[in-house]
């Protein structure tokens, strides 16, 4: 048996918005630890890794270790049949090829579940090396997703060039050219607001806009984002959702031909 | 010029 219970079914609408543009169906590993979720999109440019711990959720029960394969547009649907202040509980049972997700309102008078059919999908799983990154920023999730969106009218790609000084974004095409630069800020009134730069070495990296901005999909999890960096490997960008977990987009950098 | 790179030549397939 499995159930796991969320207090508003709003984390997991944003959880779902951020990972339904990018991948069309994904397995969600169940087990005592939580829920996660690995997929790679289908040009296998970028992968989702989708952390969920079990203590973050106001009950969990996992008898089994259970791997659920969704179409996540199927998801979507129903989710946009919850209220967000709706309770929001997903059970399976044990070898079952269906999950149901049942919605109960604040006051217990209204109860609807949804049940959907389960897909077996082939799973292939990445190992991904620990690395130390050359440099790790943090800043405002909302102020990444702006400067992705502006600069992606200017150049399907998109190079970052960290330094101590700070991170420039750039962008040129037959428009023109483009450069955001952000310093590393010395005080500010909410920590969400803060731009801070971890730098071993520096680092100069070109990506595709299109992910960046698939990624920014996840900005209303979290005040704040990381991106970690480091030479001829892929870009990490993080949103911690709080008190639950995490999630990390990893993307391979466009490299010298 | 640059071409677009694939998590597969990154990451090791389990």
């Amino acid at each position: 048996m499995f159930e796991a219970r969320l207090i508003s079914a709003t984390i997991l609408k944003k959880i779902l918005d951020a990972i339904k543009d990018l991948l069309n169906e994904g397995t969600f590993d169940c087990s005592d630890s939580g829920i996660q979720l690995q997929a790679m999109d289908n040009s296998h440019v970028s992968l989702v890794s989708l952390t969920l711990r079990s203590d973050g959720f106001d009950k969990f029960r996992c008898d089994r270790n259970i791997s659920m394969g969704m179409n996540l547009g199927s998801m979507a649907k129903i989710l946009k049949c919850a209220n967000n202040d709706d309770t929001v509980t997903i059970k399976a049972q044990d070898n079952a090829d269906t999950v149901t997700f049942m919605f109960e309102s604040p006051n217990h008078e209204k109860v609807s579940d949804y049940e959907m059919k389960l897909m077996n999908l082939d799973q292939e799983h990445l190992g991904i090396p620990e690395t130390d990154y050359s440099c790790v920023v943090r800043m405002p999730s909302m102020e990444f997703a702006r400067i992705c969106r502006d600069l992606a009218q200017f150049s399907e790609s998109m190079l970052i060039c960290c330094t101590k000084e700070g991170v420039k974004f750039s962008a040129s095409g037959d428009v023109g050219s483009a450069n955001v630069k952000l310093a590393q800020t010395s005080s500010v009134d909410k920590e969400e607001e803060a731009v801070s730069i971890e730098m071993q070495e520096p680092v100069t990296l070109t990506f595709a806009c299109r992910y960046l901005n698939a990624f920014t999909k996840a900005s209303p999890l979290s005040g704040q984002v990381q991106l970690s960096m480091s030479a001829d490997v892929p870009l990490v960008v993080e949103y911690r959702i709080q008190d639950l977990g995490h999630i990390r987009y990893y993307l391979a950098p466009k490299i010298e031909d | 010029s640059q071409t677009q790179g694939r998590l597969d030549s990154f990451f090791k397939v389990l």
